[in-house]
């Protein structure tokens, strides 16, 4: 079935580490051609999530640190999830994407609106 | 109905002048939290789209100019078009919102593939 996040979610994930700068941040995105990328520790757990409109901030800042631009409390989802579930929670905090972990918070994936938006076409 | 893009799109539109700079488009994406914003013209035009993700290039490129950043072969829908074949579109082509026009190309409205995926909600 089409229903839940495991049936949807991009299982190749781009993730950066939090000691990394906005510089890099800023390319990942650029080659990669995505616009979340989650912030993982060694050990691949999910710390918190940088965006592409997390840019704005640095530009309007001025900062090249990832940890002045990145959100720590970062939502996230599990596989099993229904789509439906993840699209409301999506809609509710007004973000793109919630990357899909583990119960122990490893990135597994990540699922997003564009996705989303695609089932309906 | 819910199909078509006017009982969807956002009627208030943040837009910006091809002549900004790259440091105003980022912050008219962190005031108004916005993510897309069509370029348009002194009679509200549509000429290009610049978004969060052009944000890296400028990072990238390191380049504070609107120009070298923004799309100018922007895609738009029309406000009677269904959701179906904005959703299509949007998928082919790899882009999270397309502006909405009339048939003098005046910026009506913006749909986002965030809206649609909150149908699913
Ligand atoms: C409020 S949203 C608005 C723009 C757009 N919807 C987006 O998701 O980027 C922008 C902020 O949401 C944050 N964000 C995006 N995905 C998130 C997630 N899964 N959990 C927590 N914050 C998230 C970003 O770090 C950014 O600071
Ligand atoms: C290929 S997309 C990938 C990231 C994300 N899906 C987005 O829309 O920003 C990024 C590029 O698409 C362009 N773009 C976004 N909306 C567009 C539209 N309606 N028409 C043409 N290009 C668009 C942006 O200017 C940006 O350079």
């Amino acid at each position: 079935a089409n229903n839940v996040v495991s049936d949807l979610m991009k299982g190749v994930v781009v993730t950066i580490r939090e000691n990394a700068d906005v510089k890099e941040a800023a390319n990942l995105m650029l080659d990669k051609q995505v616009t979340h990328i989650p912030v993982v520790t060694d050990d691949y757990k999910l710390i918190g999530i940088v965006t592409s409109w997390d840019l704005s901030k640095s530009i309007a800042l001025n900062t090249n640190l990832l940890k002045d631009i990145m959100t720590t409390t970062v939502k996230y989802c599990y596989a099993d999830e229904s789509i439906e579930t993840v699209a409301r929670m999506m809609s509710e905090y007004d973000i793109s994407s919630l990357p899909v972990v583990d119960e122990d918070m490893k990135v597994l994936g990540i699922i997003t609106t564009d996705q989303i938006s695609h089932l309906l076409s």
